[in-house]
């Protein structure tokens, strides 16, 4: 659905998916 | 350990036995980093505990372009406070394993 992969030239493969509203801190 | 307003949590059960652990990092509070960070998302990655170090990823994350790379400490910080407590963890239920 709404995830990114991004592969880093080391090899490290990160995968960005959205934070659930309940894990972030209100400000 | 120390608020840094970057989280970083398991991605997955530890059960203590292997020694790549998956991660996931987000911003909790965008303030308290010098630069801006991209998107608003939690990345996840996996880090060997035997043979990385959270300098590595922090690293691999500014060249990524996740954050700047004034923010490279305060990402380092965060990631090397967890992988602590999840070696210190991993000490504690060693007996248990073995």
């Amino acid at each position: 659905s709404s995830l990114t992969q991004v592969v880093h030239s080391a090899g490290r493969r990160f995968i960005v998916s959205p934070v659930p509203e309940s894990r972030l801190r209100e400000s | 350990a120390e608020d840094t307003g970057v989280r970083v949590e398991l991605a997955e059960e530890d059960h203590g036995r292997k020694s790549t652990i998956a991660l996931r990092l987000w911003v909790e509070d965008p303030k308290k980093l010098k630069g801006k960070p991209k998107d608003n998302g939690a990345i996840e990655f996996t880090f060997d505990l035997e043979k990385e170090t959270p300098d590595d990823v922090a690293q691999e994350m500014i060249e990524s372009g996740f954050f700047h790379e004034s923010d490279m400490k305060i990402v380092s910080k965060s990631i090397r406070d967890r992988v602590a407590l999840i070696q210190w963890r991993r000490e504690r239920i060693r007996p248990a394993l073995q």
